[in-house]
């Protein structure tokens, strides 16, 4: 059976509305604009890299609208003290990306 | 993917 993705729709739609308000050019964002909004986890810098690389699942160097749930997800988590695991949960991986 | 990731595409690194 299809593996649930273990974010939550009610959690998707309030990173989705972050999403939007950070102005996505067809539907992705670039680290500049999302750097900002990470680094205001006050999380620290190598442990915001881990969650990049983990939620940048295409390596493209910008985030689209799952990829920012990602990223949303995990420093939420890292703010809980969980650590930020060193490869993606298959939970955790956008349907879209499977 | 390596942990430390690439800094072309990681904002963070």
């Amino acid at each position: 059976p299809e593996l649930p993705w273990a974010i939550k729709s009610e959690e998707k739609a309030k990173y989705d509305s972050i999403f939007d308000s950070l102005n996505p050019v067809s539907g992705l964002l670039s680290g500049e604009k999302v750097k900002p909004v990470l680094l205001n986890s006050k999380l620290p810098v190598d442990i915001l890299g881990r969650v990049w690389e983990l939620s940048d699942i295409d390596h493209d160097g910008m985030l689209d609208r799952d990829e920012f749930a990602v990223a949303m997800f995990l420093v939420y988590c890292a703010l809980e003290k969980e650590p930020v695991p060193m490869s993606l949960p298959p939970a955790l991986v956008p349907p879209s990306k499977r | 993917q390596f942990p430390t990731g690439s800094s072309s595409t990681n904002p963070f690194l």
